[in-house]
């Protein structure tokens, strides 16, 4: 599904150049489950920026599903965001003005659903993350651990099949990150893809695979066996 | 130095009302370091947006220092907000358009000191957290573990009395948040007073009282024997 082939990325700041990932070579199948863990600042919302589509990378390639991303025109790249990828984002990137619901259906806005059905399906995901009763809130109406959930339904709705989960558990108590954790399994189990940033060692063992970033390399990957 | 007596905080959302702090009574001593725990809603951001001065409570009372808050006028309160507390917010509420090192000097500028020594003082402060190396970096070119670290830094970088800390390692890894643990250690040794919400128990556990809400009300509130 995902194959990467020594990605760097230099970010330039001012006279500085910040070496983010420092040539990544990565072969991810359809169907598994990788955490990906590393120190603050060692690359890993960068990597998934680059392979969510959001960002390229400054030298070194990116396929999914065979084809090189570098090579498809702003539309396919489009499509493939809306219709393939669900990304939750560390910082959440909710719209302000708009209720949890408005967000949460905007990829199925995007997939051109009527709003009849973009209505039921944001309230199911937003009672599946146990946000029922807050549909109608705006974000600055919402708690932090609200509002990362509202980014959670809304990476789901299109049902993706390759899931970016950026920390996606940070500003949750541990009953709440629980029943996302059995959310993200059940993707799993139904055959999605399912990628997790974490720092908690007992989220990253829910996934059957674990990458480990340090200053911008894999300085581990490693597959569970059991 | 902090008594809070029945305080109830009740938001209207169009014709919804949402009683996010239900009587809350809370004594805190100068010195004290007391870690605030709950689920996801449970009304722990809300409580510490009012013991920061940032927002008010519905009804009840609070004494800062023996005086009512509610009887200060706008300056009084400025002042106390400056000087007297320091803030970690949640979602960071770093001015995006700002380095790290002027959101780091942030307080110094309200309080009136020069340029040299906030120059010198936001260096130090970002040195502390390992961010020596990011200062002329804004918001958008961190990462978000950096950024919470800048939010870190600048609350802490007036030495206030009162740090109110809401989720301060939800970013990190566990390295960078022992070091940030160690900062509030460091701080309630040289007798402030430090109030952190966190989700994790090991965090907690750095604490000497644990306050736990659920659903706006205070559940338990023991202090560790040892
Ligand atoms: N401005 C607001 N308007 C309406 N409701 C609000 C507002 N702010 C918070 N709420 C609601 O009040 C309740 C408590 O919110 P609060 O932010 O204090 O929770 P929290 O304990 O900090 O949660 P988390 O762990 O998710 O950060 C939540 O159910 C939330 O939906
Ligand atoms: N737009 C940018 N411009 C300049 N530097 C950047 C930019 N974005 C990220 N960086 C730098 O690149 C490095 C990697 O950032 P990244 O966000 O990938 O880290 P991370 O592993 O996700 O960290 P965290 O766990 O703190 O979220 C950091 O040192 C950061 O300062
Ligand atoms: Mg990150
Ligand atoms: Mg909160």
């Amino acid at each position: 599904l995902i194959e990467l082939s020594d990605i760097h990325k230099i970010y330039e700041v001012g006279a500085d150049r910040v070496h983010a990932l420092r040539g990544v070579d990565l072969r991810i199948e359809e169907g598994e489950y990788v955490a990906v863990m590393g120190a603050s600042g060692s690359g890993k919302s960068t990597l998934m920026n680059i392979l969510g589509c959001l960002d390229t990378p400054t030298t070194g390639s990116y396929r999914l599903k065979g084809r090189l991303v570098s090579d498809l025109d702003d539309d396919a790249l489009a499509g493939i965001r809306n219709r393939e990828i669900g990304f939750v984002f560390q910082t959440f990137n909710l719209l302000p003005r708009s209720t949890a619901a408005q967000n949460v259906e905007l990829p199925l806005v995007y997939a051109g659903r009527d709003a009849g059905e973009r209505e039921r399906r944001a309230r199911e995901a937003l009672e599946a993350v146990g946000l029922g009763d807050r549909a109608k809130h705006r974000p600055n109406e919402l708690s932090g651990g609200q509002r990362q959930r509202v980014a959670i339904a809304r990476a789901l709705i299109n049902h993706p099949s390759l899931l970016l989960a950026d920390e996606p558990t940070g500003n949750l108590d541990s009953t709440t990150s629980e029943e996302i954790l059995r959310i993200l399994d059940g993707l799993h189990e139904r055959g999605h893809t399912v990628l997790i940033v974490t720092h908690e060692e007992d989220i990253a063992a829910h996934a059957h695979r674990l990458i480990r970033l340090h200053d911008g390399a894999v300085v581990e990957d490693r597959t569970a066996t059991a």
